[in-house]
């Protein structure tokens, strides 16, 4: 395994394995500033870890971001590596950056589907749940993004657990959202939720589950507009934004219905792209220009976050 | 590993709510065989589904019989996922 983050490739796909050999490295070379938490364990008994951020204070104001909920969307979590390293060599350079990381701290949780990840490089490549087991249930797996505690049960769920979008047998049901819902929960002063999807070019905020709109609809439909063309002067590349329900459809338990139900005003979700060609396998010469445009749409709200603190 | 030679993903325009709901019925034809990559959502946004080989003629079949047009996007997905392998195995040497 790699001895150090410096060999390490940004621009390649890697195993469970490599990722969190690449996490111990990285924690190494920036203990400074960066720290490694294990929130939880999977079903299937594999740790889950959250990089952690900080230039030091206690509870400060922070954000989450989570990339790989769905694990065969491998983009994710190599944009979650690359955003990594980004922070740590921006930091003290990027004036923004360095006032956000001067009073916030920062979660990312870059594999938040370890065994579904596992299982999408030893037998099926486009998996997309979790591996979670049920006396009596003939299929394996529930939709970790249709698992919360809001809304859940709903429109745009499946009760079939043979279904992509199987939502569990009751909300929190499955261990990888439970530690999530645990952490963010207990830390009780996160300000802005970011998950992170693929693919289809969109940034959306709450709700998915309800069609009326949140009580700071348009905040957020402005930031999510500045987002998006931060987004777009980095490489040309269109998204579209809106809430989930009125931009893509209804999905119900979605994991930024739960953040704003639970008072994190500044909940997105990013599905990014395939340009219209690779779906789920977008080469990995695309990994970095992705996340070099995102790295730009998450910045925008982090530091809108930073202006905005409630 | 599971094999998907053959398998084909298909992006399909949807003109209006009729036609959503005739993909959506798809999944209940053929349960666990279509897989929506990109679920139908609304008649302005593509519907991508991956199809298994075996089920190829009989998706099609269905797509033009209602008058659905669709496109192949990707038309071999294990020949993606051996370049995918091939790109891992060049990076980690």
């Amino acid at each position: 395994l790699e001895r150090s983050t410096s060999s390490f490739s940004y621009s390649s796909y890697h195993t469970l394995e490599e990722i969190y050999s690449w996490m111990d490295n990285f924690v190494t070379e920036h203990s400074d500033i960066v720290s490694k938490i294990q929130i939880g364990h999977s079903f299937e008994n594999r740790s889950i870890l959250v990089l952690k951020f900080s230039t030091g204070g206690s509870q400060r104001p922070a954000i989450w971001m989570d990339t790989g909920i769905h694990s065969r969307e491998w983009v994710t979590h190599a944009t979650g590596i690359w955003t990594a390293k980004k922070i740590v060599s921006e930091y003290g350079e990027d004036r923004i950056l360095t006032n956000i990381l001067m009073s916030m701290d920062i979660f990312m949780e870059i594999v938040s589907n370890p065994d579904g990840f596992a299982f999408t490089h030893s037998m099926n490549r486009l998996w997309r749940k979790n591996k979670s087991n049920r006396r009596g249930i003939f299929c394996i797996g529930v939709d970790l993004n249709r698992n919360w505690r809001s809304g859940f049960g709903g429109n745009g769920s499946n009760d079939n657990p043979c279904s992509e979008t199987y939502r569990g047998p009751y909300p929190h049901s499955e261990p990888e959202v439970a530690a999530i819902v645990d952490f963010i929960t207990a830390h009780g002063n996160i300000k802005t939720l970011i998950s992170i999807h693929s693919y289809s070019q969109m940034l959306m905020y709450p709700y998915g589950h309800l069609l009326e709109p949140v009580s700071n609809q348009e905040e957020l439909y402005n930031l999510a507009k500045d987002a998006a063309q931060a987004l777009y002067e980095v490489h040309g590349i269109k998204y579209i934004y809106g809430s989930v329900s009125s931009t893509l459809y209804m999905a119900s338990g979605i994991t930024v219905d739960w953040a704003y139900d639970n008072g994190i005003k500044y909940s997105f979700s990013f599905e990014l792209r395939d340009t219209g060609r690779y779906g789920f396998l977008l080469p990995a010469t695309e990994i970095i220009p992705t996340a070099q445009e995102v790295w730009m749409a998450i910045r925008t709200i982090m530091k809108h976050t930073l202006n905005h603190l409630y | 590993q599971m094999n998907f030679t053959g398998d084909q993903v298909l992006r399909v325009l949807a003109k209006d709510e009729k036609q959503l709901s005739l993909l959506r019925d798809l999944e209940g034809l053929k349960p666990q065989k279509v897989d929506f990559w990109r679920g139908p959502a609304r008649p302005s946004l593509p519907v991508d589904m991956r199809v298994p080989s075996s089920e190829l003629k009989d998706v099609k079949a269905y797509l033009e019989s209602h008058g659905l047009a669709y496109s192949i996007m990707i038309k071999d997905i294990q020949v993606l996922l051996d370049q995918e392998r091939e790109a891992m195995a060049k990076s980690r040497r």
